[in-house]
């Protein structure tokens, strides 16, 4: 068991260098073991160093630094093997604008290394805009959802209200 | 195997038959806070075989039936089904003479859950495996639920270890 | 101190019902204290029913419906003593545009109602634009913070770049 | 008491003297990620007297230090001004013939944090006391931290209760 964790951690770990690389546009980051008697008490830490900072232990990054950090751990385990299927929910919701840009630029890549189909649930304007196609679910009737197919084009002039 | 079509009745929010087609590349669901976005989502998980109700934010599994409104009266059964496209044969043995595998899960109050893949009636596990050999399931690291990226950035080392283990 | 957390309770729990009217137009709410033998083991419940859906408690809400329930009991808190300054960091993450216009619309009746001086961050630009200044804060030396004034007609046109 | 004027050097990425009006009504901070934000916010609190280390995402209070970057050497020293308004005379005897009080918190890296009131030496609960007095402080209910949200949410009913021993 504790090989295959050792495979699998050097596996995600490269994964992980080249998308903060890309997410962050720069910088260096990677995955620490801390080893431990029992493998099961084994624990994961990060270690980051977005462009221009100093490296620090994740915590002590900011909100939407530490989000996007988590975001590259994510997408390296998923791309040791790729799921049919990812749903994301809302995991744009602590980026600033440029981010976000940069969080779609990701996905993109990752439907053309994959044959993954993609469900993103957002309220981010940047985010919606750079989908193939948008479905708003709607509450016409409070309590009782439907779902509507919406022209990337109102997209534009979405706006959400309850 | 890829993922075609979504279609749920009386599951939470979703009370009148509903379809969510999945095409290949990046769909966008929008909304409103509360409109059903995450129970899109809990639906997916749930047909898929997520056996415990803490996955859905409920007390019971039960709860994900449409529990009624100041408008309508509550349901007793809630029904999800899941299209995928088979035409590479990828399926296990017993389902794999089939281009398109239907995958049900039906919930009647009181009585539990029931599960049929293309029309028979199969166990969970069974589920649990057609989902597992295709790398993906009710568990599969690529379903981000709403709030996960924090927990995982908050998470003691040990739990966030957990993740690595579900890529081994 | 029993009497006075049930004294305080029933305070901030009257202001926690006006408050979540107001920011869910409509709908009930109501904080419940679990009794226990030691008063130190209380808890702190909530139900809320947002307009036209039946009562739950708050695990069972949306992601931005519990955000904003757990607005208002900050906000309770708060008017049971107001504070000279209060400070908001992204608080209106996870909220859809009408709730932010909500969050944005309790925030001048505090003003009204108050002396507190606010300070509130946020990526959200319906928030900025119902800010009385803003100020902007930039990294053009990188990992070396600059604070700057911002126009808020400018904020029309922000677009935040890390 | 009224809040004027928050003035950081060294404090985290504040590594220039930089003032921070508060004027009345709504003042947005707003930039993009990691640019300083809510170190900006970490420093009133500091500045108020908060002693634990753990409430500014740090494993020591040197952390708060500005710990250099690739272009600049760390410094050894960060204070932060906060200065108020006592036009009222509401601060306690000692410090109330002053129509305005600065509060001054500095550390030195290895040798921990001084704190002055109007130039003069104080203790580290003298400034707690000022602040509960003027029914704010470090811990005040209305200073809501990134993330303090989901947290509240996602408590267990007896750390909720807390929240209200603050308005007791
Ligand atoms: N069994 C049920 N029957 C009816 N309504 C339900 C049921 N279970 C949950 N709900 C309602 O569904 C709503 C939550 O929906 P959901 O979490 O999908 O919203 P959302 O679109 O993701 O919103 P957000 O943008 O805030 O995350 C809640 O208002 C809740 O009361
Ligand atoms: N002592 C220090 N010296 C230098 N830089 C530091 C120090 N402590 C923290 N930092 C840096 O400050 C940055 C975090 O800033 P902050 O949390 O204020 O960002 P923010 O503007 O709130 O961003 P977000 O929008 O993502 O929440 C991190 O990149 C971190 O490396
Ligand atoms: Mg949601
Ligand atoms: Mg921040």
């Amino acid at each position: 068991a504790r090989e295959r964790l050792q495979a699998s951690f050097t596996v995600v770990d490269g994964h992980f260098r080249k998308l903060f690389d890309t997410l962050f546009g720069g910088g260096e980051a990677q995955l620490v073991l801390t080893d431990a008697e029992d493998p099961l008490e084994a624990g994961l830490d990060i270690i980051a160093k977005p462009p221009g900072k100093k490296p620090q232990t994740l915590s002590l990054l900011s909100g939407g630094e530490q989000a996007l950090t988590a975001m590259a751990l994510i997408f390296a385990v998923f791309l040791t093997n790729p799921a049919p299927i990812c749903v994301l929910d809302e995991v744009d919701a602590p980026l600033d604008d440029s981010n976000v840009e940069r969080f779609c630029a990701l996905m993109d890549e990752m439907t053309r290394l994959t044959d993954t189909r993609f469900l993103v649930i957002t309220h981010n304007p940047i985010s919606m805009a750079h989908m193939d196609r948008l479905f708003g679910v709607t509450m016409a009737e409070r309590g009782v959802s439907r779902l509507v197919s919406v022209d990337l084009q109102g997209a534009e002039r979405l706006r959400e209200v309850s | 195997m890829k993922f075609n079509r979504l279609r749920l009745v009386g599951f939470k929010t979703f009370v009148e038959p509903t379809d969510l087609l999945i095409e290949p590349g990046l769909t966008g669901v929008v909304g409103p806070n509360g409109c059903g976005k995450s129970n899109l989502v809990e639906a997916l998980r749930w047909v898929m075989g997520e056996s415990s109700h803490k996955a859905f934010r409920a007390n019971d599994m039960d709860d994900v039936i449409f529990s009624g409104t100041t408008g309508r009266p509550a349901r007793n059964t809630a029904e999800v089904a899941l299209q995928l496209d088979n035409a590479e044969r990828t399926a296990p043995a017993g389902f794999n003479e089939h281009d398109v595998l239907e995958v049900v899960r039906r919930i009647d109050r009181g009585q539990g859950s029931h599960y049929r893949i293309n029309g028979r009636d199969v166990r969970a596990r069974d589920v649990n495996m057609l989902f597992a050999d295709a790398s993906t399931g009710a568990r599969s690291p690529a379903l981000v639920r709403q709030g996960q990226i924090g927990e995982i950035v908050g998470a003691k080392p040990a739990a966030r270890r957990r993740i690595l283990e579900e890529a081994a």
